[in-house]
């Protein structure tokens, strides 16, 4: 059996050595819980408006 | 060399070189400031260990380390007379002795210098393999050793006694190994090293290099720049002005002008390109590729399992003639039947187990036109039965017979001491199959963190940046895409060019799968579907759509810090059953059990 996660359009970084083993056809043996890669940027921060530009008319 | 562009010094010059050649040790001693902080991490281990070459010393701290270890396996006693192998795996290289006498007392004083980095693999996995002439050579005990620990742990002896363990269960000693492991102190690396390149341009074998001899070994590294300045580096190499450059001189102008600007960008030996982080490891690299033992029992390389080392006449036959090879990556033919994985914990290249039968009927059925044409009349259908048969007798009583033969066949990769009950607890063999594991027996990474995602379960993982890359590396069914993978009802743009990681759980893996990321479960989407192995001789063949055509539940997570992420989780043949913990609406923590896969339909 098998799990599939996708994400959005470069929503995360994938830790280096899984990209590079990947990149050579290699399967990687992970378990549970080992790190897979970090959010490229908080998601809270693409929702709320940049209110540092704003200026007062 | 040949004569020299000058004569031979006369006495005047002889005083002046030889007080130049004073101030050249005090120079090369200020100026070799890590040379210094090394001779801070070694310490010069007692005695010799068994004939190596050069001074052998020990390790006094191991931090940002890196050099050769020589490793020699010296002896082994064991529980009955036979005739024994032992094999050595780091990182992904594997090497193994000569096959003793029949014995129970084996001796090998067989060694191998190896690259040991800190932050590269470092845990030695030695195996010892009782031999046979037709029948396969079987692993009888095995033990890891952090060679690290090793070389800094404070011992007087050089030669320490491991136990073997049986790879049933890692708490049965079948045996023990004695071996010894010193690090070549790397200003021996160095010399040893312009010896070797030495003595390849010196013609007339008298120690130095002409300016003639110097040019040709700088053009036999490959590197038009450094060619272009022969004259330069002659004269910088040739300290003492004596119009020759000795094996020290050697030394020295490699590893300061790799520092500065690389004479060497491909290793002359393997083709591999250097980079020029460290200097000692350019060394330490074209040191290994040039060594070629040292004269004793040295042992066979080439190897990238301990099990391909133990493979007898038979598998050599079979590689000789070209019927499969053995290798890393998308594999094809008979060389499918060796599946490769890359040990994350252990830096190590492990040989996945798959009965040989099932693999030929693999092959016949996704790897060919024949298999396609079965396919569309009637396989499919037949192999959903059997998945739905298969689920209705593992979950009988007498299934759980079935539970000791399969721990057995898959000995070394699970570990019962971290499962949560004991095996007489499972009253059927599904049971067994999803069984939980002890708390804390997968610590989560980062798990105070939502913005860090983990593995969502113990797998052989491929990760890919978009689909283009899953497509050119891994996924060679020609009907893959996004909007495939996840069905009609759901809107793909969302996922569209996003990075995409496959979790392939092998039978014999813990089969719960976990949340990889925090956040609220917003659907859950059912897509019937056929009952495909996710083999990799599936997944690669063009021949098969799995992950577009075999049943699946996709689930989409809203979070915080990912924005939306699909979950889909996809059954195989005999293991089509997908069971879910948790429901829509409910929010969840990365890490927390999310369902499990079963045997069935």
């Amino acid at each position: 059996s098998t799990v599939i996660c996708v994400f959005e359009k470069d929503s995360i970084l994938i830790d280096e050595d899984l990209l590079a083993n990947s990149a050579r056809s290699l399967e990687t043996l992970v378990s549970v819980g080992m790190k897979l890669g970090v959010a490229t940027r908080k998601q809270s921060e693409i929702d709320l408006p940049n209110l540092e530009n704003c200026v007062l008319e | 060399g040949h004569a020299s562009s000058k004569g031979l010094p006369d006495a005047s010059e002889e005083d002046s070189s030889r007080l130049s050649r004073l101030k050249q040790k005090l120079h090369i001693n200020r100026n070799h400031h890590h040379r210094q902080r090394l001779r801070r991490i070694f310490r010069r281990s007692h005695g010799n260990s068994s004939g190596s070459s050069g001074s052998c010393l020990k390790l006094v701290s191991a931090e940002d380390f890196a050099g050769i270890a020589l490793l020699t396996l010296v002896s082994a006693e064991m529980k009955f007379k036979d005739k024994w192998l032992a094999c050595v795996s780091l990182g992904e290289q594997t090497y193994r002795t000569e096959i003793s006498d029949q014995t129970e007392k084996p001796v090998w004083n067989s060694e191998k210098k190896l690259l040991l980095e800190r932050n590269g693999p470092h845990v030695a996995r030695i195996s010892v393999f009782e031999t046979n002439r037709i029948s396969k050579n079987n692993i009888v005990g095995y033990c890891e050793i952090d060679l690290l620990e090793f070389l800094t742990q404070d011992s007087d002896s050089d030669f320490e006694v491991f136990e073997l363990f049986d790879p049933s269960s890692s708490d049965i000693v079948v045996g023990k190994i004695s071996l010894s492991c010193s690090v070549e102190d790397p200003i021996e690396t160095e010399k040893s090293f312009a010896r070797r390149l030495l003595s390849i341009v010196d013609y007339n074998q008298d120690g130095r290099l002409s300016f003639s001899e110097f040019s040709d070994l700088i053009k036999a590294f490959g590197n038009q720049v450094a060619a272009n300045k022969k004259e330069e580096l002659f004269k910088a190499a040739d300290k003492n002005g004596d119009g020759f450059v000795s094996m020290d001189e050697l030394a020295d102008l490699l590893a300061i002008q790799q520092e500065k600007e690389p004479l060497i960008n491909c290793c002359p030996v393997c083709g591999e390109i250097l980079g020029v982080s460290d200097r000692l490891n350019t060394v330490v690299h074209l040191s290994l590729c040039f060594d070629e033992g040292t004269g004793n029992e040295a042992m066979t390389g080439g190897f990238l399992t301990d099990k391909e080392a133990s493979y007898g006449w038979m598998f050599k036959l079979s590689e000789w003639a070209h019927f499969s090879s053995y290798d890393v990556g998308l594999n094809f033919g008979s060389s499918a039947s060796h599946i490769l994985v890359f040990d994350r914990k252990t830096k190590r290249l492990v040989e996945e187990l798959i009965d040989g039968k099932i693999v030929m009927s693999m092959r016949a059925l996704y790897q060919s036109k024949i298999g396609l044409c079965l396919m569309d009349s009637g396989a499919k259908e037949i192999l959903y039965k059997i998945s739905e048969k298969q689920g209705r007798k593992m979950n009988s009583a007498e299934s759980a017979e079935d539970i000791p033969k399969f721990v057995e066949f898959f000995k070394d990769q699970i570990k019962l001491d971290e499962v949560k009950y004991p095996l007489e607890h499972f009253k059927t063999f599904n049971d067994f199959f999803i069984r939980e594991l002890k708390p804390g027996a997968r610590p989560i990474a980062f798990i105070e963190r939502d913005d860090v995602a983990i593995c969502a379960a113990d797998s052989r993982l491929m990760a890919f940046k978009n689909l283009e890359d899953s497509l050119r590396f891994w996924i060679k069914g020609r009907k893959f895409s996004i909007q495939g993978l996840l069905g009609k009802e759901i809107c793909p743009s969302t996922f569209v060019d996003g990075a995409l990681i496959i979790f392939r759980l092998a039978p014999q893996d813990y089969h719960r799968f976990h949340f990889p990321v925090s956040g609220i479960i917003d659907q859950f989407v059912n897509v019937p579907g056929n009952l495909y192995t996710v083999n990799p001789i599936a997944v690669n063949s063009e021949y098969c759509n799995v992950f577009t055509e075999n049943k699946r539940v996709i689930s989409i997570i809203s979070t915080a810090e990912f924005g939306k992420v699909a979950f889909v989780a996809i059954g195989a043949t005999m293991v089509g059953s997908i069971t879910f913990l948790k429901k829509e609406g409910d929010y969840v923590n990365k890490g927390d059990e999310f369902g499990y896969f079963s045997f069935g339909g």
